[in-house]
């Protein structure tokens, strides 16, 4: 494990402690979309299924516990939680998030890393991970202001694909030496989904304003 | 198949 790995996974657990902490302390998750949720909950339960069949450590594999856990927990509040499911911006979570379960399920069945259900439903978890932050960003669009939580949080999730880049990158020299078209691409486009939000949330971090995004 | 592909990430 490389510094880069480290930290893109802590990165990660943070921006799910940040979206936790702001649900359990203010009772709201305003400002969150459930299709992207709902998106997560899908990419870790189709990317994990090796629990069962491969073992790493106990590292990966209570990451992977924590992972799944935590993003059907979120899920769980937004949906059915009585306080804060009343909460949910759900008119501005317009996203129509079943065409992109569709399309990644499609991209998966024509490029897959392998021909076996198990690696048709990894590959397909790496292309929906990739676009699942986009019914997100379309509701920060839409909202008025966005709370430093919420901010924060999807911060830290462009922030941990950006650090598994570099990861990617030192293991690629120090230890596999193999191109791996699927994840590299895919983490790429995921990152560069982030780069107009990076540019406004370090904009509003250095002039001390509010986050706002452009309609 | 999976040799030298790094799925120990998550």
């Amino acid at each position: 494990m490389n510094v880069f790995r480290l930290a893109g996974d802590m990165t990660h657990l943070l921006s799910i402690v940040v979206l936790l902490l702001k649900i359990r302390t203010t009772k709201s998750c305003a400002g969150i979309s459930l299709k992207t949720q709902e998106l997560y909950v899908l990419v870790f339960l189709t990317r994990y299924l090796d629990l069962f069949t491969r073992y790493f450590s106990v590292y990966n594999v209570l990451m992977k516990l924590i992972f799944i856990g935590t993003s059907v927990a979120i899920f769980w509040y937004m949906r059915y939680h009585k306080v804060v499911k009343q909460t949910y911006s759900k008119d501005l979570d317009s996203f129509r998030h079943y065409h992109l379960i569709l399309g990644c399920f499609l991209m998966a069945l024509l490029i897959p890393f392998d021909f076996s259900v198990t690696e048709v439903l990894w590959t397909f978890s790496i292309y929906l991970e990739a676009v699942a932050i986009l019914p997100q960003l379309v509701l920060l669009q839409k909202s008025r202001n966005i709370d430093n939580l919420t901010g924060n949080y999807v911060f830290l999730l462009g922030a941990y694909r950006a650090l598994y880049l570099l990861n990617w990158i030192y293991r690629f020299f120090t230890e596999i030496h193999k191109i791996r078209w699927i994840p590299w691409i895919s983490g790429l486009v995921q990152t560069a989904l982030y780069a107009d939000f990076f540019y406004y949330y370090i904009q509003s971090w250095r002039k001390h304003e509010e986050l706002k995004l452009p309609a | 198949a999976r040799s030298g592909d790094s799925k120990d990430e998550l």
